[in-house]
C-alpha cells in the first residue's frame, strides 16, 4: 500500500485545485515559511477522520475552509483527497479487490462534513474502518506535526504513558 | 489493562534501543516505568549520547532532546507501521552530524515506508528522492512545484 | 499598578510595531489588551505578515510564530536595553529569507549593544565577526577555540 | 560598558579553567548538539545572581558543579566571573571609578555561593546591585535560552501580561 497522491481544494491556502504525485518513498517539501506545507499535514490528518479543530490549529470545523487573502474571496467549501495504490491488497474488506483506492472528505461552511471511498458517499467510520490495520488514523504515529517533538520532550511521566497507551 | 500496557511498553522500549544508536552515532536509551504498579506507573526516556553518562531526557541539551525524541517517535511508529511517514520539521535543532544520521536512518526505513518531510535544512533536502516545493507567489494563495535541490535553495530564500 | 502597567504595555507595543516590519520585511504587528480593566487584563500578539491578514500570534505558521517572537523579544529587551545580548538558537525554524533579515536587524541594534548568538545556521554564522567554536573532544569536557566560518562549518559536522 | 570576557571553571562541562574573550559586538557560538554552548549562557545567567535552580536547566544549585564524566571525576566547586569594560562609567556607586569591573560567583558542593567584586568577597545582594539601571540581572530580556522563544509564542493573555510586569 502506498499513498500515490493527495489532491487539496479549498483547504486552508490551497483554495485551488492542487495535486501532490508522491512518486518515490523519500518526499522533501520545502518552501518559505508561512507558505502553506504544515497546512498538507493537516489536511492528511483531516482526511483521515480527525474531529478536533485544534489538532488541526483551528477553532472550528470550518476553520479549514480557505477563508480569504487580500487577493481572493472566501470560498465555501473544502476539500482533500487521497490516492492509494492498494494492488497488495492492504486496503482489505470489501476494496481489497481494487488496485487504487481514493478516500475524500469535503466540508462546508455549515460545518457538515461529507466522507467518499472511490467516488461513492460513505460515513467517517467507514473511512477509519479502512484504515484499520493498516497503522493509519488521525492520531497514529504516521503523522508528525510541528511540535509534536517538544510536546514528546517535555510530557511528563504519565502524560509519556498516556501516548504509549494511545498509540498502541 | 496491566498486560498490554507492558507488552506495547516492551516493544517501545526494544525499538528505541535500536533506534537511539543509529540515530546518535553510538550510546544507548531505554523507558523506564516510575512506580511498581502497571496501572499507575508513568514512564520517563532515560538516554546516554556517544561519552556522556546516562540521564533522564530533560537534562539533555536542545538537540540531544530532539534527537531522542525522534527516536522515540520511530519506535512508537513501528508498532503500527503505517505505510506512510509524515515529518513536519524534526531535525530543525539538530547539528549537521545529527541532520546526517536522522537523513540515513529515513533512508534505511524508506525500503518498507514512504516518508514526506517538511524541511529548510539543505542537508536534508538532498536525501530526498523528490523535492515538492511549496509557494506563495499570489498573497495567502499556496501553490505546489517540482523543484530540484538547486531550486530549493533559492526558494528558501522566499 | 495601572499606570505602570500601561507605560510598559504602551513602550513595547511602540517597539514591536518598529522591529515587526524590519524582520518580515513588511507587514505590522501590535499588543491587544484582552480586557477593559488595566489591573486584571492579559496581553495578546496580533501580527500580519507581508500579504496576509492580521491574526493572533496563535494561528501564524511555525516560523511565522518564532519570527514574531523575535520581534517581541528585541521590544521587551529595549525596556531597559542592557550592554549585551544572549541568543540561543532563535534562528532554528526560520527560512534563510528571514534569517537574512533577522541578521540584518541584529547588525542594526550591534551598533549599541553586543551580541551574543548560539547557533546551527550558516547565514547568522556568516554575519558575525568573531566564531567561537565549542567542541567535546574529550568525553563531557567542552573546550573553545576561535574559529572562522569555514571552520565552524567543518566543526558543525560533529 | 561592554561585557570583555567570560572565565570559567568547574561549571557544567567547563570543568577547565575557560577564556571567552569577546572583542566584537558580533560574537557567535557555534559548535555540536550537546558540546556545552548553552551551558555558557546558564553560567552568564548564574552569576548574575540566577537563585533557581530549574531556571539553569538543574534541580539544585550545586547541579551547576562539573559533576565528572568518563575522564574525570567530579569536582568540588564551580566559579564563572564576568569582566567588563566600565569606561563609561555606566556601571556606577562605588565602582564608577573603575575601568574594569569583574563580577564573580563560586559554589560549592554544599550549595553554599560566594560572590566578590574586582576580587573583594561581597553579598549576593552587591551584585544585582551594581547591574540596576544596566538592563542586566538573572532575568533580564538580556538573556533568551534556547526555549523561551516556544514560552514566548504559547503564552496565554494572562502569562503574557506576567512577562511585561516582570520586564518593566
Ligand atoms: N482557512 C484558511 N484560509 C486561508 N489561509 C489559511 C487558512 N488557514 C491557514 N491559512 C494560512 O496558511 C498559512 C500557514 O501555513 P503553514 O502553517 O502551512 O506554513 P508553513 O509552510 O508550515 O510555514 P513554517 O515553515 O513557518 O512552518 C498562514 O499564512 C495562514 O494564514
Ligand atoms: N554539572 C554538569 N557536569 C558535567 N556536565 C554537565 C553538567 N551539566 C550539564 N552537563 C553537560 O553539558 C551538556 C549540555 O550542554 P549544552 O546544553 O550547553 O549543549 P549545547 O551545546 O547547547 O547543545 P544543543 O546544540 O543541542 O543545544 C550535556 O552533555 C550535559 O551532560
Ligand atoms: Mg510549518
Ligand atoms: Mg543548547
Amino acid at each position: 500500500m502506498r499513498l500515490n497522491k493527495i489532491k487539496l481544494a479549498g483547504f486552508k491556502s490551497f483554495v485551488d485545485p492542487t495535486t501532490l504525485n508522491l512518486t518515490s518513498n523519500l518526499v522533501g517539501i520545502v518552501g518559505p515559511n508561512g507558505c502553506g506545507k504544515s497546512n498538507t499535514i493537516d489536511a492528511v490528518r483531516w482526511v483521515m477522520g480527525e474531529s478536533s479543530a485544534k489538532h488541526l490549529r483551528g477553532q472550528s470545523m470550518d476553520d479549514v475552509i480557505f477563508n480569504g487573502s487580500s487577493s481572493r474571496k472566501p470560498v465555501a467549501q473544502a476539500s482533500i483527497e487521497l490516492i492509494f495504490d492498494n494492488s497488495d491488497g492492504a486496503i482489505g474488506g470489501e476494496y481489497a479487490k481494487f488496485n487504487e483506492v481514493s478516500v475524500r472528505r469535503s466540508v462546508s461552511r455549515d460545518g457538515q462534513s461529507t466522507y467518499y471511498l472511490n467516488g461513492t458517499r460513505c460515513r467517517r467510520r467507514d473511512i477509519t474502518d479502512i484504515f484499520l490495520g493498516t497503522g493509519l488514523g488521525p492520531r497514529s504515529y504516521a503523522i508528525i506535526e510541528q511540535g509534536m517533538i517538544s510536546r514528546l520532550i517535555e510530557a511528563k511521566p504519565q502524560e509519556l504513558r498516556v501516548y504509549l497507551e494511545e498509540a498502541a | 489493562t496491566r498486560e498490554r500496557f507492558k507488552e506495547t511498553f516492551d516493544k517501545v522500549n526494544a525499538k528505541i534501543q535500536e533506534k537511539f544508536p543509529k540515530l546518535f552515532g553510538g550510546g544507548h536509551a531505554h523507558l523506564e516505568m516510575t512506580d511498581d504498579d502497571l496501572l499507575t506507573t508513568g514512564v520517563a526516556i532515560m538516554a546516554r549520547p556517544p561519552g556522556k553518562r546516562i540521564s533522564n531526557i530533560h537534562l539533555m541539551s536542545g538537540g540531544e532532546k530532539a534527537l531522542t525524541a525522534v527516536a522515540m517517535v520511530f519506535a512508537i511508529f513501528e508498532l503500527n507501521p503505517a505505510p506512510f511517514c509524515m515529518l513536519d520539521e524534526v531535525d530543525a535543532p539538530l547539528d549537521e552530524a545529527n541532520v546526517g544520521r536522522f537523513c540515513e536512518l529515513v533512508k534505511e526505513m524508506s525500503a518498507q515506508v514512504q516518508f514526506i518531510f517538511i524541511t529548510h535544512n539543505k542537508v536534508t533536502m538532498e536525501m530526498s528522492q523528490q523535492l515538492i516545493g511549496v509557494t506563495m507567489r499570489e498573497s495567502g494563495v499556496s501553490r505546489i512545484v517540482d523543484v530540484d535541490v538547486a531550486e530549493a535553495a533559492l526558494m528558501a530564500m522566499g
